[in-house]
């Protein structure tokens, strides 16, 4: 099977997807 | 960096025991600093949190696969331990020359980070011992995910958010361990973050509302 698709764009992390930013 | 073909395929779960076998229980000094820079330091509630999780998911796990096997349970979550403040770690430094900021506060407090990144910490963990020392026990309950989520009664859309970071910040992953993620991820957007008591559904309206447009997306009950 194909590899994992990183679907997080440029400027989005972790901190952003918890609201922190 | 992104996960490349030949590191995942080079990688195999011995590395990732070994890391494991000999990192600490303890937050590192370099973690430990990330927590003195926060305006308010998280490193209470975390070693807090973690005790109080640990407790739960030995008992849950000894009661899903029996007594005899309790001391499996709490050799996982230690290693699941050690493998949340490993990822921690690479995650605040990757996301520290992204935005160039040291003061992690309101991420490094926020109760659900860090309960989804320990569940998802041990849900790798316990995919990668896998289950065949407790096989023999005919134990019914099935410990692979979703298990992990009602042990520590996390949402399973805010699992959902740690997941490609995680992949991200842990470099010693193998195929098989991104694989099992990724299908966790897809169960989780197929169905799990579609039960009623998601957090979506919130989320959903607040962007709805955000954007001023009529609200016709939500039904009042979801199905």
């Amino acid at each position: 099977g194909q590899d994992y698709h990183f679907g997080l764009e440029e400027g989005e992390g972790i901190r952003e997807l918890f609201d922190c930013d | 960096p992104p996960q490349t073909p030949v590191r995942a395929v080079m990688n195999t779960i011995q590395q990732l025991v070994m890391i494991l076998n000999s990192a600490s229980d303890q937050p590192s000094e370099n973690l430990n600093s990330y927590f003195n820079n926060c305006t308010v330091n998280p490193k209470e509630s975390i070693l807090k949190r973690v005790e109080n999780i640990g407790r739960i998911f030995k008992e849950k796990f000894a009661e899903a696969v029996g007594q005899g096997c309790a001391e499996i349970g709490s050799q996982r979550y230690k290693l699941g331990v050690r493998l949340y403040y490993r990822v921690m770690e690479s995650m605040l430094k990757s996301e520290e020359e992204r935005l160039s900021i040291h003061n992690f506060s309101k991420l490094l407090n926020d109760k659900i980070f860090h309960t989804s990144l320990l569940a998802c910490a041990v849900e790798v963990v316990m995919a990668t011992y896998g289950r065949n020392t407790y096989q023999s026990h005919d134990s019914g309950t099935d410990l692979s995910f979703p298990w992990i989520l009602n042990v520590l009664d996390l949402k399973a859309f805010d699992f959902y958010k740690v997941i490609e970071s995680f992949i991200k910040a842990e470099a010693s992953l193998t195929r098989e361990m991104i694989k099992h993620l990724e299908r966790c991820e897809h169960r989780i957007m197929e169905s799990l973050a579609w039960q009623s008591d998601s957090p979506l559904f919130d989320l959903i309206k607040q962007s709805k509302e955000r954007e001023g447009s009529v609200d016709h997306l939500l039904e009042p009950t979801s199905t």
